[in-house]
């Protein structure tokens, strides 16, 4: 079985570990604070006190020993540091969290292959779904290509997709209708939607604009 | 049009500001280290040294003028404060982060609409991409729905999505595929999917795992 390392355990790192052990893969979880670790340790195969920007101490903690290891520490400068040192003891595969592009870019530099910005992330969503009406997620599911959560307009009500023809119309694709007591997943053609329905939509980002634009 | 008020300028809080400003809309941005007000006040319409959980200085910053405030704050007491006064303030709609579910529990009973979790958000997406070979991301799209980035195996290479049937067979729904130089969104049942195609499939949390266990 793969072994996961996690280095930091702050919300994110916390995060990581348990889901990782949830889904049955053992991890080493490390934090240079005492308490960050003692609420972790029930949750995890191993839990560590270590100071990772010490090269001996970390080397030590078997961390080399893990396929995959996450640096979810926030300060920039011991990210990048603690990044560097599990390169140098051969870790191959490193993801890291980061607080900003340059700091993204120093990571890739030294090796890490994966960089997240949990923050800035959800800003982009929190953003987007304030700022129209009907929206309720907005996720970037790739650059261009957006999925949105769409509480269905009256314009759109007592009609089924067919209908509506919305992939013809606008290229987007309602992916599936929450109707509040059940999902319908790949809705078929025959599906009528009621107003205030939660439905699902993907498309390329200007042709949602246009959807929306149009049934707002 | 619609005001925003964004309370806390850390990386998420700055995330939403400048986000909602590039969607073209106004903010109030407060934040009381004048540091972190002087970083956003070129990109937002209004920037405020203010410590918002004292009532008279949060009042009199106009933030009720808002419609919708976002409480960005990373303390949890200074979090639920905030979000308390801005509520007797007669602010009607408020979205906080929180830390913890009993966070989000104290803010939802004080009247927040909306409570987000970037952290813990991130950490579910990393754990499931880390853990399967083939996934490049993981997003919950809502309880039970998932939509994940695959890359497309050998298995699946040479056919088309019409031979493939993975809706008959395991429900899912491929909704676009990433060919490398174009995304084709709401792919036709003639596309044939090529081995290392990033394809984007949404279907209930089980029938992904079905599908998974069949192609990895
Ligand atoms: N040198 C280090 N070695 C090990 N752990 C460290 C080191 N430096 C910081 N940490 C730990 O990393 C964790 C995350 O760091 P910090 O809280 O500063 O960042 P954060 O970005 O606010 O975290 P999050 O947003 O995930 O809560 C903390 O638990 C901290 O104790
Ligand atoms: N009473 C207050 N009034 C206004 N701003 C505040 C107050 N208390 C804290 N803040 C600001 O809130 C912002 C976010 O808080 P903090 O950095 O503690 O949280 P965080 O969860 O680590 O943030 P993030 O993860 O978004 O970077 C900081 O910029 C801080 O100055």
């Amino acid at each position: 079985k793969k072994q996961f390392g996690v280095i930091g355990l702050g919300r994110f790192g916390t995060s990581v570990a348990r889901n990782l052990e949830k889904l049955g893969y053992p991890v080493l979880a490390i934090d240079n604070n005492a308490e960050n670790v003692e609420q972790v340790k029930d949750y995890v195969s191993f839990a560590d006190i270590v100071d990772a920007t010490n090269p001996e101490a970390l080397d030590a903690s078997g961390i080399k020993n893990c396929d995959t290891v996450v640096v979810a520490v926030g300060d920039v400068e011991s990210s990048i540091l603690i990044s560097l040192i599990l390169e140098e003891l051969g870790v191959v595969n490193i993801i890291a969290k980061a607080a900003s592009d340059i700091h993204e870019r120093v990571l890739k530099k030294i090796g890490v292959k994966e960089v997240v910005f949990p923050e800035a992330d959800m800003g982009f969503r929190v953003a987007n779904k304030l700022t129209s009406a009907n929206i309720l997620d907005y996720i970037e599911i790739t650059p261009g290509v957006d999925l949105i959560e769409y509480i269905a307009t009256k314009k759109l009500s007592g009609k089924n997709l067919k209908e509506l023809a919305l992939r013809n119309r606008f290229g987007i694709n309602v992916i599936a209708i929450n109707k509040g007591n059940e999902v319908i997943v790949s809705p078929s053609a025959e599906d009528v939607i009621e107003e205030g329905a939660d439905l699902f939509i993907v498309g390329k980002t200007e042709d949602i604009y246009e959807f929306k634009k149009e049934f707002e």
